[in-house]
């Protein structure tokens, strides 16, 4: 563990309690994507296999517990309780555009053609797009709430950390995965625009609107 | 099987 990937974490970890708290407290899940909570709630549960048969770490296990607790129960709180609130018109990014050329790739580029290593390759190439549906549902209402771009700054921030991770860890221990860094890197580059709109205006207390 | 496949990053 190194302070990179630990704040990674944190960032990822807030992203989800914003996540939640605008939910909660709003009671609405007003332009939030359920098609991108659906693809999170894949990439957890692909990742996370070994849940139940490796153990690394308190911190490891309690952290993928609590990520794929989180997302179903987002998953719950889009499609059952606040469902009125949800807006599938807006949320209409075709995922099977990305699940079938992310799950081919996954079979064609990985470290070893074996089953949990395969799953393991389409979790992380599927959680580097997974965030489209959520960009493309802002850029069709042309606005996001604050709070949501705060969860989506945290949210790409999280990967950003990790690519300083992945840094650190090379030169520090030699460790070096090719396929997560590159899924992390297109990842990253994937929230760059909203970046500069979070920095340019939410910043300033601006809401942001993209050009609809 | 499953036991030594090891990922320590979420």
């Amino acid at each position: 563990m190194n302070i990179f990937r630990l704040c990674g974490d944190m960032s990822h970890l807030a992203a989800i309690i914003i996540l939640l708290l605008k939910m909660w407290k709003t009671r609405s899940v007003a332009g939030i994507s359920g098609k991108s909570q659906i693809l999170f709630a894949t990439v957890f549960t692909a990742r996370y296999l070994d849940l139940f048969t490796s153990f690394i770490s308190i911190y490891n296990t309690c952290m993928k517990v609590f990520f794929i607790g989180t997302v179903y129960f987002t998953i719950y709180l889009i499609y059952m309780k606040f469902k009125a609130t949800y807006d599938s018109n807006h949320d209409s990014f075709r995922v099977e555009f990305l699940i079938v050329p992310v799950g081919g790739l996954a079979f064609l580029v990985n470290h070893e053609f074996a089953p949990l290593e395969i799953i393991w390759t389409f979790s992380i190439y599927l959680e580097s797009v997974a965030i489209l549906p959520q960009l493309f549902m802002i850029s069709k209402t042309g606005e996001a709430e604050t709070i949501t771009s705060h969860y989506l700054f945290a949210l790409g921030s999280y990967r950003a950390l990790y690519l300083c991770n992945w840094i650190y860890r090379y030169y520090a221990e030699g460790f070096f995965d090719l396929i997560a860094v590159v899924a992390g890197v297109v990842q990253t580059i994937l929230y760059c625009d909203f970046f500069y709109l979070y920095i340019t205006k939410v910043m300033k207390g601006k809401k942001i609107s993209l050009p609809a | 099987d499953i036991a030594e496949w090891v990922k320590d990053e979420l």
